[in-house]
């Protein structure tokens, strides 16, 4: 998983 | 969410609260970089704006909530109510000389474009690549915003690292704060190792960023457990 534009650390 | 990444969120609410306290039962801020605390607020802002566009958890929601309101009282007090206590004088590290440089680098390396086919948005070549406008969901936007978030981030403590250093010392307060804010980076960089491991995932810009931003914070590490464990403040 390439992270895009869903980020789900904070 | 692993045990790591669960840490490095609680260390870094830590960081803001031993802060917020310190102020707030001191009644001063003396020793605090105001400017720091404006990029913190700024990182906040610009990194959370996808709490109006996407829902992760309840837990994501409330701490990026919590942050955020954090940062903007720590920036109140700073600059409100306790002005009088702000030292000004030795916060001069000029702030412009991050956000501007920052800025341009997360237009040209983020994860949307390459610099080439930025210049083809800026230049308007490709009406799909258009950052605003009709049809966009300003995802693009968010997206430069939070890599601008993420970059800011790995320099924001700066202006406080080179306040310390110019007025050589540092309450005993100020360095729990500063330890907690580079313990918090150092699990995340666990937290990536372990998710590279277990959920393949990996993100360069954070990865990156996350190690320069705890190799800012290696010097200070190590005074923090030489000095201030055996003393009252950090002479340097």
């Amino acid at each position: 998983i390439i992270a895009r534009t869903r980020h789900d650390e904070l | 969410m692993n045990i790591f990444r669960l840490t490095g969120d609680l260390s870094h609410l830590a960081a803001i609260i031993i802060l917020l306290l310190k102020i707030w039962k001191t009644r001063s801020c003396a020793g605090i970089s105001g400017k720091s605390q404006i990029l913190f607020a700024l990182v906040f802002t610009t990194r959370y704006l996808d709490l109006l566009t996407s829902y992760i958890s309840l837990y994501n929601t409330f701490m990026k909530v919590v942050y955020i309101g954090c940062a903007y009282a720590t920036v109140y007090l700073i600059y409100m109510k306790f002005k009088a206590t702000y030292d000004g004088n030795h916060d001069t590290f000029r702030a412009e000389f991050l956000v501007v440089p920052v800025g341009g680098l997360s237009f040209l390396v983020n994860h949307d474009f390459t610099p080439l086919e930025f210049l083809l948005v800026i230049m308007y070549v490709s009406y799909d690549m258009a950052l605003c406008g009709p049809g966009s969901n300003c995802s693009h936007c968010f997206q430069i915003l939070w890599t601008f978030s993420i970059y800011l981030e790995s320099v924001a403590i700066l202006p406080q690292l080179f306040m310390i250093s110019k007025t050589g010392e540092a309450e005993t307060i100020t360095t729990h704060y500063l330890f907690f804010l580079g313990l918090y980076r150092a699990l995340y960089l666990i937290n990536w190792i372990w998710r590279f491991y277990f959920e393949g995932f990996f993100d360069l810009i954070a990865i990156v960023a996350g190690v320069v931003q705890t190799i800012l914070y290696c010097d200070f590490f190590y005074l923090y457990v030489t000095k201030v464990v055996y003393s009252e403040r950090l002479p340097l």
